[in-house]
């Protein structure tokens, strides 16, 4: 039940041992301190009701409540390893049997390293499930968020509207995703938090300072769009898919933010690549 | 011509719109081989460019659940780390290793001929349940790689038995329930 933290020059990341999930994030130089509530979540997958018959599947997104249920039963557990040399710090985060997290923290690098494991997703209880990683803030945001195209332009997103005709919203979140190519952010007049993902997700901010993005789904519906099978693919185990993938958080400034995102997303999507050679 | 197989594999995705769950499972799984293939073919070509001769370097696909057969069973191996970046960078490697008591790992930088500082993490529960039992490696190697602009950083990597026992892993480990 202890409080967890790590830290490196640049930031430093509180976890409450009470609930297990991350509470804080400070940036060292800024001298900013946001409290940051992250947590996994499932939407449970529409297979259609009266209002309409139309099923979540891989074209479309469509969960049968707009609140996520807990990936963990209880509280995460929690632990954290810090190494001798201290390039590295981790924070492990077990949610359940099919729901891991390690935070990181590496010397001299400037951004935070969220490294999600998801899977294999169950569906004995026969609900199809939409997994999303969330992230909880202070910040004033009034329902506007930005999402990228293709690392391309980034667009302003306002939560029920859009800037060319009057919408009716009649899915409170799904109509609210947007596709996130690379980077999605939220700020405040002063603050800014960006997450980098490693792929193209969904993401959506539903509610003021807060900010998710859809990170594994398994469905048992299909959504009639010509497919004709259900997004559930059970891969070489036969008991569905693990996906692996990694958020990199960013916590500054609105005006230096625009920099960092930028120059970080160059490192990310144009990696090195790893060879290896015998001696 | 090998680059060709993986762009032909490319061209067929895109116009497919591939790899998104908008296709039967067994046309996904078609998707998935050509690529693979294709990756293949191009490993070929960037072994002959970063190599300078036919020498094929081993590209370990699963790095990222800390698997990778020539690392964790190699006592010295070469890691070859190519920055497609018009811009020096650095990054952290994750090496998959087996570490006990008994050993110690040391990284040199061979362009600048310095021993780089090293870290051994230990393989988490999230990643052994995902490995199914694949693999042996229990740590990772974690360095720092400092790579030239569009160019390549070769490191030498050995394992050394110690005269004593030495505790590697001098890890605060902290289990909060």
């Amino acid at each position: 039940n202890q409080d967890v933290t790590i830290t490196n020059e640049f930031y430093k990341v509180k976890f409450d041992g009470n609930t297990g999930l991350m509470a804080s994030i400070e940036n060292i130089a800024s001298g900013i301190t946001v409290p940051v509530k992250q947590d996994m979540l499932w939407y449970n997958a529409s297979m259609g009701n009266d209002e309409s018959k139309q099923q979540s599947g891989a074209y479309i997104f469509r969960p049968n409540v707009s609140t996520p249920f807990q990936c963990s039963n209880g509280k995460p557990q929690l632990s954290i390893f810090k190494g001798s040399n201290l390039l590295v710090q981790e924070v492990y985060q077990k949610f359940s049997d099919w729901v891991w997290q390690v935070i990181r923290l590496y010397a001299g690098k400037k951004q935070i390293e969220v490294e999600w494991t998801v899977g294999p997703i169950p569906v004995q209880d026969k609900w199809g499930k939409e997994i999303i990683s969330r992230y909880e803030t202070n910040l004033e945001t009034n329902g506007y968020f930005y999402t990228d195209s293709n690392g391309r332009e980034i667009l302003e997103r306002r939560k029920d509207y859009r800037p060319t005709w009057h919408l009716n919203q009649s899915e409170s979140v799904a109509g609210n995703y947007y596709p996130v190519n690379s980077r999605i952010y939220i700020h405040d007049n002063q603050v800014q938090l960006t997450v980098l993902n490693d792929r193209s997700q969904g993401g959506s901010s539903l509610s003021t300072g807060q900010l998710e993005l859809m990170i594994h789904r398994r469905l048992l519906g299909e959504d009639s769009k010509g497919v004709g099978e259900a997004l559930n693919e059970t891969g070489q185990f036969g008991d569905g898919l693990i996906s692996r993938g990694k958020h990199w958080l960013l916590l500054d400034t609105v005006t230096s933010s625009a920099k960092q995102h930028r120059l970080l997303a160059e490192e990310i999507y144009m990696s090195p690549l790893v060879a290896f050679q015998h001696h | 011509s090998s680059s060709k197989v993986l762009r032909d594999a490319m061209g067929v995705a895109q116009h497919h719109d591939a790899v998104s769950g908008t296709s039967k499972q067994h046309v996904a799984n078609d998707y998935a081989k050509r690529l693979y293939e294709g990756r293949e073919e191009c490993n070929k070509v960037i072994s002959t460019a970063l190599t300078g001769n036919n020498e094929q370097l081993i590209f370990c696909d699963y790095l990222n659940i800390t698997l990778c057969d020539l690392t964790q069973s190699s006592n010295q191996f070469v890691v070859m780390v190519y920055n497609p970046l018009a811009r020096g960078v650095s990054k952290y490697l994750r090496i998959p290793v087996n570490c006990d008591d008994h050993y110690v790992y040391v990284v040199d930088d061979l362009a600048t001929s310095t021993r780089l500082t090293v870290q051994l993490v230990p393989v988490s529960e999230a990643t052994l349940s995902v490995r199914r039992n694949r693999g042996s490696a229990n740590c990772e190697l974690v360095f720092l790689a400092k790579l030239p602009a569009l160019g390549h950083n070769t490191f030498q990597v050995t394992k050394h038995k110690t005269s004593k026992t030495v505790s590697l892993l001098k890890t605060k480990v902290e289990k909060v329930i």
